[in-house]
């Protein structure tokens, strides 16, 4: 699940 | 979103379109490297494999789309284009894609959070895009003389990253367990490649001199 956030980054 | 990331984001977009706007106005690509042009295009696409499958917001899907458009439009231009084609200096711009793109590739494959194929390929253009300034260095240092629109893209190139740290150092001290070392550890990789640059640059722009890179 931590790995989710920095998909949020471009 | 923080005001490190926004910044290293609108950095990144301006950097895009002053070398696309350089292309499309004066119609020539001289100084600038189509392999490493390329390899953008590559970072990109293997970056936003989850563009169509979710979705984050408004803004990560307008960025992703504005940086997959201008990657690709400015590789047409220099390949495609009837006028700025004859501009590109391949003679100079004779980096191999696949010394960069093949231990990149394998490092992905060794080096992972988890061994998905989306999770590899988001891996590996980590690890590219950390390294695909190399061939646009290569050939400033060959051609010497850099024009300021080229300087400038380079220069923005590796701010946007820089600003990137410390939007991870940010985010790291300000959200529980947020540890992606894979991204800090290339991220700082790819800023440091740039270290030397900035030096020339900024020396440049002090004695307000035409830049000039050591042979």
């Amino acid at each position: 699940q931590f790995h989710e956030d920095v998909k949020d980054e471009l | 979103m923080n005001i490190f990331r926004l910044a290293g984001d609108m950095t990144h977009l301006v950097s895009v379109l002053v070398l696309l706007l350089k292309i499309h106005t004066i119609k020539s690509c001289a100084g600038i490297s189509l392999k490493t042009q390329e390899l953008y295009a590559l970072v990109f696409t293997t970056r936003y494999l989850d563009l169509f499958t979710d979705y984050i917001s408004l803004y990560n899907t307008v960025m992703k789309l504005i940086f997959l458009g201008s990657s690709f439009s400015i590789v047409w231009y220099i390949r495609r284009h009837k006028i700025v084609r004859r501009s590109y200096d391949k003679d100079q711009d004779t980096f191999r894609h696949y010394f960069i793109v093949l231990p990149c590739l394998v490092l992905a494959l060794l080096i992972h959070h988890k061994f998905t194929f989306k999770e590899v390929m988001w891996t590996f253009s980590l690890y590219l895009e950390a390294v695909a300034i190399l061939p646009q260095l290569v050939l400033l240092q060959r051609t010497r003389n850099i024009d300021n629109l080229t300087g400038q893209y380079v220069f923005l190139l590796g701010a946007y990253r820089a600003l990137y740290i410390l939007n991870w150092i940010y985010r790291h001290y300000t959200e529980p367990h947020y540890v992606h070392w894979i991204t800090w550890i290339a991220g700082i990789v790819q800023t440091l490649l740039y270290a030397d640059f900035f030096y020339y640059y900024f020396q440049s722009w002090k004695n307000n001199v035409k830049l000039q890179l050591p042979a």
